[in-house]
């Protein structure tokens, strides 16, 4: 499969076959491949090694590799497939994926799903919300009451939690989600769709028959 | 105005935004 598989190896340690990528996404070989050349520019930022750390991953996000933000650092956790405290090209095109315009709608409230199951527990418990809440309003500068808070979680919790056991299971976050679509919003981002004109440097590295 | 909490959160929270990730090309 030419230059592209044996250079890219090399190179870039977790690299998978773009061919095998496409096939496992809803990406096509040449959006595998454009979503390369991004994956270099990040992965290459703050050290050159192939593989994406928090620090470029928040760079890349922010333009601040100091900026500590806990949204970004549980995506970063969720990217980081194979829990190695990295991103590998793999685990970056994969969990992309997801944002797709194309991705099942099931993988994205999966995946909503636990970006706010902070601890991983298989529930979004109270807690976890609040914390979001404390951490939002510290990142906006916003100020409001801890009763206010409260409030907006009891409403929240009312409405989401069903069974009334103080967390939020799957099932009731299909269902919450299903009520209220806006909150799949963030999981789709229509610049996939447009990768390959966002990214057109790729032709030149690609050996793939496709392109 | 946002009595849902994770609507607050989502549309609030740059860090859940990805989009800048393909404006720093």
């Amino acid at each position: 499969m030419g230059c592209f598989h044996s250079t890219a190896s090399k190179q870039f340690p977790g690299h998978e076959d773009p061919v095998i990528l496409a096939s496992q996404t809803a990406f096509s070989v040449s959006e595998v491949e454009a979503l390369f050349e991004l994956y270099k520019s990040i992965s290459s930022s703050v050290i050159d090694d192939g593989l994406i750390n928090k620090e470029e991953f928040q760079l890349a996000l922010f333009k601040n590799r100091k900026k500590e933000n806990l949204f970004a650092n549980r995506i970063f956790e969720l990217f980081d497939v194979k829990k190695k405290g990295v991103i590998d090209f793999g685990d970056f095109v994969k969990s992309l994926s997801v944002f797709h315009p194309n991705a099942p709608h099931e993988d994205k409230i999966d995946f909503s799903f636990k970006l706010y199951d902070l601890d991983g527990t298989g529930f979004i418990e109270r807690q976890e919300v609040k914390q979001m809440l404390i951490a939002l309003l510290c990142e906006s500068g916003m100020k409001l009451a801890d009763e206010t808070v409260e409030i907006i979680l009891d409403k929240t919790f009312l409405e989401a939690d069903v069974n009334q056991d103080g967390k939020i299971d799957k099932s009731e976050w299909q269902n919450f989600v299903r009520q209220n679509p806006s909150l799949l919003k963030i999981m789709t981002l229509p610049y996939l769709r447009d990768i390959t004109t966002t990214f057109p440097s790729f032709v030149f590295h690609s050996e793939v028959d496709e392109i | 105005p946002f009595y849902n909490a994770f609507e607050f959160i989502s549309s609030m929270s740059s860090g859940f935004d990805l989009s800048s990730l393909f404006e720093s090309k």
